[in-house]
């Protein structure tokens, strides 16, 4: 039976949240990008953080070979690390802005929103 | 579709991290203020050493308006009729000007636009294209017009007597200020084909506008329609739109080094004058992280 994380843990250290989606705010302006970028000036990206242990959720839909890395780590951390906490579903996003020609351009930009986490 | 005017107060700044909650779907906080200030004439003296102003047009406005609202009810943008299946949709300003309208004899029987599209990558699939006029409302200028229309508006490229597009307009119509879209992307599919040399520095698409009587050939006085250039806003300004579309993952990081090596090449420019002052929004452009 794999050993399960929880009982190995020391006290007081701080538990690490399973893996999830969590707040990102993307501020164009901070990034020096508003003298090129229209609209948005900021957006909501989220990002995924979290540790992927045994038991995998199955809302992280893990690939089968998350599950035998997650199982693999479990039995003995040294031989390999925990599968990965990842985007696994995103979003594009609008953008208008102004490209070297001094044209107003709108484009749309994939993969800018994280939608889903999971376990890869 | 409402125009959209993109405004919000500015936002306080975050702290990192924090949940943040919007009411509407707009994330966008465009201080459309400052761009107007800086095309506004008081405003552009002080800012000499930056190049012209740019004021998105209404219509671009109300693209990404739509299709971001779209986005955020997880609807796809590129379904939208109006956007012909693009991701990208590039609106070019015409570089005509009253004056060429003033050298040609008066009335004024037709009209060059002139649009440089050297920034149109050739490497996305040209979806659409179209010419959009805006017509002034004329006044009294309308009433010295022989009859009342209806007026049919007809483009063409420069060099060729080749009917692209028409369309007609009634009195009524005639009499209010609004927006005429002529279909171009007959002529923009044969300029790709042709111009298709990226060493070209200067891609000049040239469109000749005339107003007939009806369907006769009997041309009308562009003036009488609100159509003449002299004073217009940037907004006002006929633009080019291009629909395209890439089948390659749009790279944000393409636009960025663009921008960083078209500020560059301007910053190298204004290098000597600038360099000195650096007082805030006073000195080179921003370095960008």
């Amino acid at each position: 039976t794999a050993l399960n994380n929880r009982h190995g843990k020391r006290h007081g250290k701080k538990s690490k949240s399973r893996c999830s989606r969590k707040a990102l705010h993307v501020n164009f302006k901070e990034l020096g990008w508003d003298d090129w970028i229209i609209a948005p000036l900021d957006y909501e990206a989220h990002h995924c953080e979290g540790v992927c242990d045994f038991p995998l959720r199955s809302h992280l839909e893990p690939t089968n070979h998350a599950i035998i890395q997650t199982l693999m780590n479990s039995m003995d951390p040294n031989s390999t690390p925990p599968s990965c906490c990842v985007p696994t579903k995103l979003s594009p996003i609008s953008i208008l802005y102004i490209d070297s020609g001094n044209n107003v351009v709108y484009k749309q930009y994939e993969d800018m929103v994280v939608e889903q986490c999971g376990c890869r | 579709f409402q125009s959209a005017a993109i405004i919000s107060p500015s936002a306080p700044r975050r702290h990192r991290g924090a949940r943040i909650s919007h009411q509407d779907g707009q994330r966008s906080s465009v201080f459309l203020k400052d761009i107007f200030a800086s095309s506004h004439p008081s405003g552009v003296h002080h800012k000499e050493d930056l190049k012209e102003a740019v004021v998105p047009h209404d219509y671009m406005l109300s693209i990404y308006r739509t299709y971001s609202a779209a986005e955020k009810l997880g609807l796809n943008a590129s379904l939208f009729l109006s956007s012909k299946s693009a991701n990208t949709i590039t609106s070019f300003v015409d570089r005509g000007t009253a004056l060429q309208d003033d050298l040609l004899h008066s009335p004024l029987r037709r009209q060059k636009y002139l649009f440089d599209v050297s920034t149109l990558s050739d490497k996305e699939e040209l979806v659409g294209a179209e010419l959009r006029i805006f017509r002034r409302s004329p006044g009294d200028l309308q009433a010295s017009l022989p009859t009342a229309g209806p007026y049919d508006i007809q483009v063409y490229p420069c060099h060729s007597d080749r009917l692209l597009d028409s369309r007609s307009l009634d009195p009524l119509d005639s009499a209010k200020a609004g927006w005429e879209v002529l279909d171009v992307w007959e002529m923009f599919k044969v300029y790709r084909q042709h111009h298709h040399q990226p060493h070209l520095k200067e891609n000049q698409l040239c469109l000749q506008l005339r107003v007939t009587l009806g369907k006769s050939d009997t041309e009308v006085d562009l003036r009488r329609l609100g159509l003449d250039r002299k004073g217009r806003p940037q907004r006002e300004k006929a633009i080019l739109v291009a629909y395209t579309r890439s089948k390659k993952r749009e790279n944000l990081f393409n636009e960025m080094k663009e921008n960083i090596s078209s500020r560059k090449e301007e910053a190298g420019v204004l290098g000597e004058k600038v360099a000195k002052r650096g007082v805030k929004g006073e000195g080179p452009r921003r370095r960008r992280r």
